[in-house]
């Protein structure tokens, strides 16, 4: 099984 | 003051569509390059990106950078008030807490104002950083959202494999499998109907349908939809905006527990 992990965990914060 | 006009209010009708099933409220930051707006979904895990560039109006004033809060369900029904072919000057004082909306129709006889409360809203932002992707897929925009129609009625996800000259889209569920392949166009008379697929490494990641969904509510916006992947990162979904700027929307992929 696959989960769906949230785009913040890919893109760095401003 | 921040002041833009517009020629016609269809465009910024159908951005609006474009984003008001993903987001509830978002900033429109407004500088001297135009109007943009970043949003994340309610449950973070796609993000939408709006450039609307100075030069695509037909007047543009801003003299101090401002960030404008919305409802974007407001928003959407004020443009809805106006018609297609009306012109639209949008219009904000810098410490205003009001957003005007002035429909003009192209005969100059009517003229509508509206006035949209503006809301304090702290919302996070994320760098997006410029990168190569893998695989650039691009592929008439109404075919697109049939694929993921369609693929909605047997799963929940959709794994996009890419190969050199094709891809496939497919789902599986309790019901049954389906695979849809495109194949790259040899020859195309019309720039709109032609599926390009540039491959500099094979890839194969599985989205959740659901979100593309709602992506595909940009169709209208542009005739053709680019999807640009690599491993492990998000797909973006890239919608032109002609002469104007570009919706575009980030989805994390689904991966191995």
């Amino acid at each position: 099984p696959k989960h769906q992990p949230s785009i913040s965990s890919f893109f760095m914060k401003t | 003051m921040f002041e833009c006009r517009l020629p016609k209010a269809e465009v910024l009708k159908k951005t609006m569509d474009a984003l008001k099933d993903l987001i509830k409220e978002a900033v429109w930051d407004v500088s001297a390059q135009g109007l943009s707006l970043q949003s994340m979904d309610s449950s973070h895990v796609s993000l939408v990106q709006v450039t609307l560039r100075t030069e695509g109006f037909d007047t543009f004033r801003c003299d101090k950078n401002i960030a404008l809060g919305v409802n974007m369900d407001t928003m959407q029904k004020l443009m809805k008030c106006a018609s297609n072919d009306d012109n639209i000057t949008l219009k904000s004082e810098d410490n205003g807490d009001l957003l005007s909306l002035i429909f003009e129709s192209p005969n100059g006889e009517k003229t509508s104002e509206y006035e949209m409360k503006l809301m304090d809203l702290d919302i996070e932002q994320l760098g997006i950083p410029d990168q190569e992707y893998s695989c650039t897929i691009k592929m008439p925009s109404g075919e697109f959202q049939r694929i993921c129609r369609d693929l909605s009625n047997i799963g929940e996800s959709v794994n996009i494999t890419v190969v050199k000259g094709g891809v496939d889209f497919s789902a599986k569920g309790d019901i049954g499998n389906a695979k849809i392949h495109v194949t790259e166009s040899s020859n195309v008379d019309n720039e709109k109907d032609a599926v390009t697929v540039e491959v500099n490494e094979p890839v194969n990641l599985t989205f959740a349908l659901r979100y593309l969904n709602f992506f595909t509510k940009a169709t209208p916006l542009s005739g053709q939809v680019s999807l640009s992947i690599s491993p492990d990162v998000p797909l973006v979904v890239a919608y032109e905006i002609e002469d104007l700027g570009h919706v575009k929307y980030f989805l994390a992929p689904k991966i191995e527990n």
